[in-house]
């Protein structure tokens, strides 16, 4: 699955996000990607948030929507990708997930639910101050 | 502390973040930016977890879903189990602005993205054929059913449900890097 979020030089953000979902599905089961706060949710007056993951899972949480909802309250962007996955952990802590978060001023963070073979997530950004895409990292909690 | 613009996305998918930050150079918006950025993946298979040929189904059909969404007016165009379209983010831009829907799904999602102009093609490969088989192969193992006749663990279906539920404890088992929304 691929999610993402933009921001232009105003301020204007933007989500989405596209996948195959899971191998070996049900027939016509549908994850989180396809669900707005779910996959991923964009408010320009308070940032943008995609999750990836469990979408089984992740979809009973609205995580875009509740970490949007966080950096509203004035939450970093890391801190509330956290927060997310912390609440997730509370009912099922051993899925599989990471979010990313930016806020309207271009900060930006991710976090990630640590399990034995899934320990860091690595992600993209682009911003001016590179000459190319990078790849960041974060440690899961 | 930020900087704008800004093109931010999951994974290592170091293609979609270019192009999405291209098409914003390019004067497109940010809402064109998510597209051709997700878009970029569905066309290179990203990571074999989005786009055609992976995560093939119990009848071995690749399926997919896509949504977008503009943060200035919440509008939301989404797409889910659509079949035989390989542009799953330009069709849920279509949902949204050809549509007072939100989500379109299955076999009339597809008549949708027809009548928008998007071909019709088959979005299995080798590739997914031979995971497919190789499951089969497998008597069906991993999937995703519980508390069925014949026990779903062992056996391929169909299945019927057992008059039993017991309780299972969710793991990250069939969910992981190489599977994942």
């Amino acid at each position: 699955t691929i999610g993402m979020v933009v921001i232009d030089k105003t301020g204007h953000i933007a989500a989405g996000t596209s996948t195959n979902g899971a191998k070996f599905k049900i027939p016509g089961r549908v994850g989180d990607s396809p669900i707005a706060g779910a996959g991923s949710y964009a408010d320009s007056t308070a940032g943008g948030a995609a999750a990836t993951g469990d979408g089984d899972i992740m979809m009973r949480f609205l995580p875009s929507y509740q970490a949007v909802e966080y950096m509203r309250k004035g939450n970093d962007p890391t801190l509330a990708c956290q927060k997310v996955i912390s609440r997730i952990q509370q009912y099922y802590p051993e899925f599989f997930g990471a979010v990313i978060c930016a806020n309207t001023t271009g900060s930006y963070g991710a976090a990630c639910n640590k399990l034995p073979e899934f320990s860091q997530f690595h992600f993209m950004i682009y911003h001016p101050l590179q000459s190319q895409p990078i790849e960041e990292k974060v440690d899961c909690i | 502390s930020g900087l704008l613009p800004l093109v931010i996305n999951t994974w290592p998918f170091r293609g979609a973040t270019l192009a999405a930050w291209q098409n914003l150079q390019a004067g497109g918006s940010a809402l064109d930016a998510v597209e051709k950025g997700c878009a970029w993946c569905e066309t290179n298979q990203c990571d074999g977890s989005v786009g055609f040929g992976g995560s093939p189904d119990e009848y071995g059909e690749t399926t997919l879903d896509s949504m977008i969404m503009d943060g200035d007016t919440m509008k939301v165009g989404a797409v889910a189990d659509l079949r035989r379209i390989k542009n799953a983010v330009g069709v849920a831009r279509k949902v949204m602005e050809h549509t007072k829907h939100t989500l379109l799904v299955g076999e009339s999602a597809t008549q949708f993205a027809e009548c928008m102009g998007f071909p019709n093609e088959e979005l299995s490969t080798n590739t997914s054929r031979f995971l497919y088989l190789e499951w089969l192969g497998h008597n069906c193992q991993p999937n995703f059913w519980k508390n069925v006749i014949p026990d779903a663990s062992k056996s391929c279906g169909p299945y019927k449900p057992s008059r039993v539920l017991k309780q299972h404890l969710h793991t990250s088992e069939k969910i992981n890097i190489h599977s994942h929304d």
